[in-house]
């Protein structure tokens, strides 16, 4: 769906609800692309590093670049380069940093920095401008951690919704209500859309179908909802016919990296 | 910003490629051109024949990039498309005043 | 003087030109060139196998134009030949030094 | 150092490169382009038939050059390339910044 309007999408398939492959990337079903690839580049470097590693993430990168991924965004293929030549753990700020690149990499931090603020704060910012170096992607990055963390723990979507009110207050244009329909790449709308969708949507699946069928930036604003619905909905709630597509190696590594990121983070230390 | 352009041999395309591909550069503009040398009459295998030809194939590549990267471009070229025989080519580098990306009008290092 | 030179998807072609011809521009040198990029290349059945062709046919345009209506060029190149999807390609701007008509001997802005 | 790029007339490329060669060029790039010129629907001979169509086969040299010798090199294609008729071409002159010969590591004036 990725690069669709969402009339575009409603044209060709109705409402998509199944894992058919395809796209501008002529993918198999099933097959992941650079949010996931890129979220296990982080996940891999920290349980690697047993704790929190930024050189071993960008070293992960690189090494993801070098493979002839099937697709690489402009904004992180050049901090990554950066990174490759130059040497550089932070780009410089750039006031076209704002997409989502950094976002779409926040479960791994989440999980790992689960039960401290201050340390999901550092870390998601220090990811963040490997590739993007932008206040809003910063804020972003944040919330979404911080939502992931009380998602996790078993709050209420509404105690959800008003630590998002923090993000809201500080960044008003975040607001997502009324929601404007817009699914780009660039952070404000790719995460008014996952907030629009994760507050009103029933379950996993309702939340995942309705922001993948908006269009826009699709795998990446479907890997966040996923992110924030999946923490918040738990494993038994992602049907099985999508499970059963998906690539089966990788399923097992996210859930190995997963188990090990959490028992990695301050919220387990404490136990 | 800089302009790279660099005359090769044509079978130096692919090694070319994925060298630059090392050091993160994926993007590039290829084109078939005529080479005319200072070398006369040197035979360059072509497609499996020997030609004693005066113009031998060659491919120009072309690599827009931002101005810090442009001696790891030059290098990584350069040691890829060198044979040590007659004939291997040229980089020539070119001061760009602008570039842009026309799908969604970045301008500058945002364009390449 | 500048060298504005366009990589743009081919069928945009006559679309450029002719909004170049609108803002009275109408001597440009064109090329079919290759490109390699983040737009992926198209499958071809050889062999009973599916395979990606990793270049994508591209066409560059060439032109040559007084400083003051460079910004104008690029403009138009860009408006026209965007279509929001990857592949549309580059407008890069380079400075020349000297232009000369071949037939006429002129030089300079009288030459293009 | 410069890069000479010349767009003339096919039939002209032996005439211009047998008078490159009197003065000591030797080492050119040549590539095939479309030229569309000012003048509309003009005919031009090539390869013995009338066109009468939008564009017009063309040649390109590309030829890097010490500055000292740019102004000869020039003049030398000027004078071989000129009919006197439409569409005799262009030639443009840009600035390099560096020059590489790939096959032994010369830089600059000993690179061309
Ligand atoms: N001065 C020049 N300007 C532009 N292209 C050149 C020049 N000299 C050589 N070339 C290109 O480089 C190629 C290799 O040059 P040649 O003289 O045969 O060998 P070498 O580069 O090994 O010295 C030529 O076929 C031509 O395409
Ligand atoms: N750095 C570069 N230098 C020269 N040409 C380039 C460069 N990057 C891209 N191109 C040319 O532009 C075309 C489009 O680039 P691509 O990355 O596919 O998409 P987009 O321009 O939409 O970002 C390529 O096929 C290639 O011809
Ligand atoms: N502004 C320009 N930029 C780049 N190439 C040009 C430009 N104007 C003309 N050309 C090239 O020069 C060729 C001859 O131009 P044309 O206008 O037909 O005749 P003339 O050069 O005799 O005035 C064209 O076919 C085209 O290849
Ligand atoms: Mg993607
Ligand atoms: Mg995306």
């Amino acid at each position: 769906m990725e690069f669709m309007t969402a009339a575009e999408i409603r044209a060709k398939y109705g409402v998509l609800k199944e894992i058919v492959g395809g796209g501008w990337l002529r993918l198999k079903p099933g097959q992941v692309t650079d949010d996931t690839e890129m979220s296990l580049c982080v996940a891999r470097a920290v349980v690697a590093a047993n704790g929190w590693s930024r050189e071993g993430i960008a070293a992960n990168f690189a090494a993801w670049l070098r493979s002839k991924p099937v697709d690489v965004g402009d904004t992180c293929r050049r901090g990554i380069r950066n990174y490759m030549l130059k040497g550089e753990l932070e780009t410089p700020y750039n006031q076209w940093d704002a997409g989502n690149g950094a976002c779409m990499r926040m479960l791994p931090v989440s999980l790992c920095t689960l039960g401290d603020d201050r340390l999901l704060a550092r870390c998601a910012v220090e990811q963040a401008h490997i590739t993007h170096n932008h206040p809003f992607s910063d804020a972003a990055c944040i919330y979404l951690g911080k939502l992931v963390h009380l998602a996790v723990l078993g709050y209420s979507k509404t105690r959800l919704r008003r630590e998002l009110e923090g993000l809201l207050t500080s960044h008003e244009n975040f607001r997502f209500e009324p929601y404007r329909g817009l699914a780009s790449g660039y952070v404000v709308d790719t995460l008014q859309t996952v907030f629009h969708y994760f507050f009103t949507a029933r379950d996993f699946e309702d939340c995942l179908i309705k922001v993948v069928n908006q269009g826009g930036d699709a795998d990446t604003t479907g890997a966040i909802a996923g992110m924030l619905a999946g923490a918040y909905y738990g494993e038994e709630n992602i049907p099985r016919r999508w499970l059963k597509k998906m690539d089966r190696k990788v399923v097992d590594e996210v859930s190995l990296l997963a188990e090990r990121l959490v028992t990695l983070s301050p919220w387990a230390a404490a136990r | 910003m800089k302009l790279i352009e660099a005359i090769i041999k044509p079978f130096k395309l692919d090694e070319v490629k994925d060298a630059l591909n090392e050091i993160g550069v994926e993007g590039i503009t290829v084109s078939e051109v005529k080479g005319f040398g200072r070398q006369k009459g040197h035979t360059e295998l072509y497609r499996g024949a020997e030609y004693v030809v005066d113009f031998i194939p060659k491919v120009k590549i072309e690599i827009a990039i931002a101005d810090e990267l442009a001696a790891k471009v030059v290098e990584t070229i350069e040691n890829t498309a060198k044979t040590g025989r007659i004939g291997d080519g040229k980089i020539f580098v070119m001061s760009l005043d602008e570039a842009l990306r026309i799908r969604t009008g970045e301008k500058g290092n945002d364009a390449i």
